[in-house]
């Protein structure tokens, strides 16, 4: 079971995690008391990484309009910001003192909220790329919702005119993002919907059409037609919903479920 | 094409890395 939901996640997070819990054990396993090298480098380069980032986070705070991100983003930077702090801080005790314990301590947190902030950041940067994908799941949904209005050729022309590009958008980004999905299970999920969908698609514009034509030669099956119309309608709506409940899923949200 | 804040996450989780190897040679050694 993969820790990270996405492979841009676990590719920038795993390394630096495997790294973070190997430097736990060595602490917790061994006060060596070995004297620090000078880590006032290494400690800089943290630094400005961080300052880069933190400046960048709120550049990305500032110009978005996704409230839950505006919440989100300031907690994880702060933390991020504060590990740097008690980085610089080891780094400045050790150079008093290399045998320093508390400074030792101090590495060991800020490096664990080092990892922990950026993967707050990371998660509610995700998030919102999420949420952008749902408004157009959505923007889908509603015109769905229109099919049952369309009762002439020129009104079946302009729905299939309008729906084609959103549609065609959504399967991009549903599909990009399946590709990112660590977890096996939830990609397997977003194929066969998003599939489905794209089967279903000319069967419902197909459907509409039968239901047009049979609504202006005023002959009988119009009920037939109408039912048939707003069953494939029902079936596509299903499918988009389930795309948007799999879309918020983590692994996380699984491992609590079981 | 990665969008700037996670470009510049990976930069910080590469020099954290660098920082906790350093710490780390320490440990071991």
């Amino acid at each position: 079971m993969p820790v990270f939901h996405t492979k841009t996640i676990e590719s920038i997070l795993e390394p630096v995690a495997q790294q973070v819990s190997r430097l736990v054990i060595l602490h917790e396993e061994a006060e060596d008391g070995n004297a620090m090298p000078d880590l006032a480098r290494p400690v800089q380069v943290v630094k400005m990484a961080v300052d880069n980032l933190v400046k960048v986070g709120y550049d990305t705070v500032n110009v978005s309009e996704d409230q839950i991100l505006k919440q989100d983003m300031p907690p994880a930077l702060q933390r991020v910001e504060e590990a740097s702090f008690l980085l610089l801080d080891a780094s400045d005790m050790l150079r008093a003192d290399p045998y320093s314990a508390p400074a030792r301590k101090k590495l060991i947190e800020g490096s664990r909220g080092i990892l922990q902030g950026t993967s707050a950041l990371l998660l509610a940067f995700d998030e919102s790329e999420v949420r952008k994908i749902i408004r157009i799941c959505k923007s889908v949904l509603e015109y769905l919702a229109i099919t049952e209005v369309v009762d002439c050729m020129e009104d079946l022309v302009k729905f299939v005119k309008n729906l084609s590009p959103v549609l065609t958008k959504m399967a991009k980004e549903v599909d990009l993002r399946e590709k990112e999905l660590t977890h096996q299970v939830h990609r397997e999920m977003l194929v066969r919907s998003l599939e489905e969908v794209k089967a279903l698609t000319p069967v419902l514009i197909s459907a509409v059409k039968i239901f047009v034509s049979t609504k202006s030669q005023g002959a009988g099956g119009v009920k037939e037609s109408q039912g048939n119309r707003d069953f494939v309608v029902r079936k596509l709506c299903d499918e988009i919903n389930e795309i948007i409940r799999v879309l918020q899923l983590t692994t996380y949200d699984e491992d609590e479920w079981e | 094409d990665a969008p700037e804040m996670v470009r510049q996450a990976r930069v910080l989780a590469q020099a954290t890395s660098q920082l906790v190897n350093a710490i780390k040679g320490q440990a071991e050694g």
